[in-house]
């Protein structure tokens, strides 16, 4: 499983 | 960083902001679900654990911080300094009904199975359901104060806001992120029936009551 995009939101 | 993200961010530390001011200035938090705060405050511990891990920008990390600063202010504000105008005896959603599902949900759906991935995707889907308490309490007692009405409403233009955002990153960057977005609708949606109150009454100058 491959991780979800770059969380820079908040 | 597009529009609707930084009017998203801003409608979301506006409504938090209002929320302590609305407390410290009246010295009361009747009204104002605990557990929804609480809620919020686990949202944000649980989401912002990358605090540790990852640099992304400054804005990321000051705003990070300041919602976490916040969320606890208003805990403590709620249980310890005005614990006596809380209205304890309102404020009686079951936090299981949300806590065991939403736990649940986190490890059967998430990005990948590791400690952070999973405490993360908690927090997206808590945070779609952490208004409910509020909203339970307001149906309860049929009616809010002003000001707790524009808290609310900034706390769902937030979130609407970034849905927008996502179209809008989806268009121009092919950035998508199920989960985010799925929790999302669903949370925009909770706030459906409050917008339509909030326009049809608040903003003309009514208070809100329900029938």
């Amino acid at each position: 499983e491959t991780e979800g995009p770059v969380k820079d939101e908040l | 960083m597009n529009i609707f993200r930084i009017l998203g961010d801003v409608s979301h530390l506006l409504a938090m902001i209002i929320l302590l001011v609305k407390i410290w200035r009246s010295k009361s938090c009747a009204g104002i679900s605990g557990k929804s705060q609480i809620l919020f405050a686990l949202v944000f511990t649980t989401r912002y654990l990358d605090l540790f891990t990852i640099f992304i920008s400054v804005y990321n990390t000051v705003m990070k911080v300041i919602f976490l600063v916040c969320a606890y202010i208003t805990v403590y504000m709620i249980y310890m300094k005005f614990h006596k105008t809380f209205d304890r005896e309102h404020d009686s959603f079951r936090l299981e009904f949300l806590l065991v599902p939403v736990t649940g949900l986190s490890f059967l759906e998430n990005h990948s199975f590791t400690p952070l991935e999973i405490l993360w995707t908690f927090s997206i889907y808590l945070e779609s359901v952490a208004i409910l308490p509020q909203l339970f309490m307001i149906s309860k007692t049929g009616e809010a104060e002003t000001i707790t009405t524009h808290y609310l409403f900034f706390l769902g233009l937030y979130r609407a806001l970034y849905l927008a955002n996502w179209i809008w990153r989806y268009h121009t960057e092919n950035f998508y992120d199920q989960i985010a977005v799925v929790s999302g609708v669903v949370q925009t949606i909770f706030y459906c029936d409050f917008f339509y109150l909030y326009v049809t009454k608040v903003l003309k100058g009514k208070k809100l009551s329900l029938p």
